[in-house]
């Protein structure tokens, strides 16, 4: 009967490359441990490959012609209308929200303050190490420091000793035990900044990528049949001194053979990296006893081009860069509860013995899947306080569709959660 | 109702051909607008005209467009717009 608290981890730039979406190479076993007690969205796709209009349009539930954001130089507060967001909503509703590290995309698109107060409860945090993300901090085959876009480190030796994810989980964890002793619910948004370029991570995460493991992209050339408007050439990647270095034409490329697989190779080690944050902050959960009590969403703000089409980076409308992981963990919906005791998102660490990605706790082939993803975020409205009274006029017209929840008290999204068919109930889907 | 089956997405360009920036142009300079419709089955996309002192897209500038059918082709690598202008398309995968 008490209300449900929130963690929504939001990664950048992650496609669905991970064990619980059928790919045997990564190793992410957190993650899919996560899938395992989750339901789990096979197609769920962002409305717009780039960070800041995604990341505004899935958190406040509109579209990028809605909220006239598709770059990354307005607030859509003053630019398109005072949109409430996603945490707002659960902020007006008696939560204590928080936000750590990446969740909006920071600059004038958020305000220069993550939306806050609008969207947050307390100050956003943002990792201390951040400013060093784009610095020249990744060594060098001639010893020197640079700014690469491959860059595995020796964590030890990078300014101040660590890495911006890590500081975010440090950060997350020590919100989860504060929020631990109060009696008002939360929800908590943790960004990730990774596998985001450069891919700066722990160097000990290339050892589980072998390169004589790692393949080319299957469809590296540019199709002959794509429209010219249709491409992108990636320019950020071309900005790094090891790309540049490789003297590439422009637009089309190509990279050489070996970088490619170098390049697939640094960001499957930053997914296994980012796994191993997303494994600590819910272990943590679980050490708090918060699993039974807390909804978990994980999803990524886009995809991410892996050399598919001759593309290295988000930017268009292929599959791979809009489509994106997405999972809800409900406790005692999409699991049984967790038994005393028992460790239920115990760490996992990749660089153990691999096995097979288990089962996803609960999957969505087609059907709802195929609905926006935004649609899916308002789930977390609607499972969580769905009994609350809708009282503000403005919040009426921003969520329609829960407002059709509140009356019908949100038994059509339960019964999905609880495995039902929802052709049961039609008008869920729309 | 397939029309409940789909997912949309779009993303805008400064140019018909690919250029400095057309990975992320600024609102002043969007001249195109890619919007995507998914099914299970095909993703088509539209290029159309679109102007962003009004936040108009027009449907009736088509710069290009894109048809890629999931059960036949799941990269998306082969392009079957241009068949579908000629009319072999069924009609009702057309917008």
């Amino acid at each position: 009967t008490d209300p449900l608290n929130v963690l929504l981890i939001i990664v950048d730039d992650l496609r669905p490359s991970l064990g619980c979406y059928g790919n045997k190479l990564i190793r992410s076993p957190n993650i899919d441990q996560l899938a395992s007690r989750s339901l789990l969205f096979q197609n769920a796709f962002a409305q717009q490959a780039v960070c800041a209009p995604s990341r505004v349009s899935f958190l406040t539930g509109r579209r990028p012609d809605t909220t006239r954001l598709y770059d990354f130089n307005s607030y859509w507060r003053v630019h398109a209308g005072n949109f409430s967001t996603i945490p707002q909503y659960f902020k007006e509703n008696g939560y204590v929200t928080m936000s750590v590290g990446k969740v909006f995309h920071p600059g004038i698109s958020s305000n220069h303050s993550d939306d806050s107060p609008y969207s947050w409860s307390v100050p956003p945090y943002h990792p201390s190490s951040e400013k060093y993300e784009n610095t020249k901090t990744c060594r060098g085959p001639d010893g020197e420091l640079h700014a690469n876009l491959l860059c595995p480190v020796d964590v030890l030796d990078v300014p101040e000793g660590t890495l911006p994810d890590m500081q975010s989980t440090e950060q997350a964890i020590q919100l989860l035990g504060k929020m631990k002793t109060l009696a008002s619910p939360f929800f908590l948004a943790v960004g990730y900044h990774k596998p985001h370029i450069p891919f700066r991570y722990p160097k000990e995460f290339q050892k589980l990528y072998p390169l004589e493991n790692v393949s080319l992209a299957p469809d590296p050339q540019v199709p002959a049949g794509l429209p010219l408007v249709a491409y992108n050439p990636w320019m950020d990647l071309r900005q790094r001194e090891d790309v540049q270095a490789l003297n590439l034409s422009v637009p089309y490329g190509p990279i050489p053979a070996d970088f490619q697989r170098k390049i697939r190779q640094s960001y499957f080690a930053c997914v296994s990296y980012l796994d191993t944050q997303v494994g600590r902050l819910l272990s943590a959960l679980d050490d708090l006893q918060l699993a039974s009590s807390t909804i978990v969403a994980l999803t990524s703000d886009h995809g991410w081009a892996l050399g598919e089409h001759g593309e290295w980076a988000k930017y268009s409308n292929f599959d791979v860069t809009t489509r994106v992981p997405l999972m809800f963990y409900v406790p005692g919906r999409t699991a049984p509860l967790p038994v005393e005791g028992e460790k239920f998102f115990p760490y996992l660490d990749p660089f153990d013995s691999v096995s097979e990605a288990p089962e996803p706790g609960m999957e969505m082939q087609n059907g709802p899947s195929f609905l926006l993803r935004d649609v899916k975020l308002d789930y977390l409205v609607k499972v969580v306080v769905l009994d609350r009274p809708c009282r503000c006029k403005e919040r009426l017209e921003l969520w329609p569709r829960v407002t059709v929840n509140f009356n019908r008290k949100g038994r059509n999204l339960l019964k999905l959660f609880e495995g039902r068919g929802e052709e049961e109930e039609p008008h869920v889907r729309g | 109702n397939p029309r409940e089956l789909v997912a949309y997405s779009q993303y805008p360009r400064p140019a018909d051909s690919p250029q400095w920036n057309s990975d992320k142009p600024s609102l002043e300079d969007i001249k195109v607008m890619g919007y995507s419709i998914r099914t299970v089955d095909y993703r088509y996309t539209v290029w159309v005209g679109f102007n962003p002192q009004e936040f108009l897209a027009n449907f009736s500038d088509i710069h290009a467009g894109e048809l890629y059918f999931v059960a036949s082709d799941p990269l998306q690598d082969h392009n079957v717009y241009n068949d579908s202008l000629g009319g072999t398309l069924p009609q009702s995968f057309m917008p």
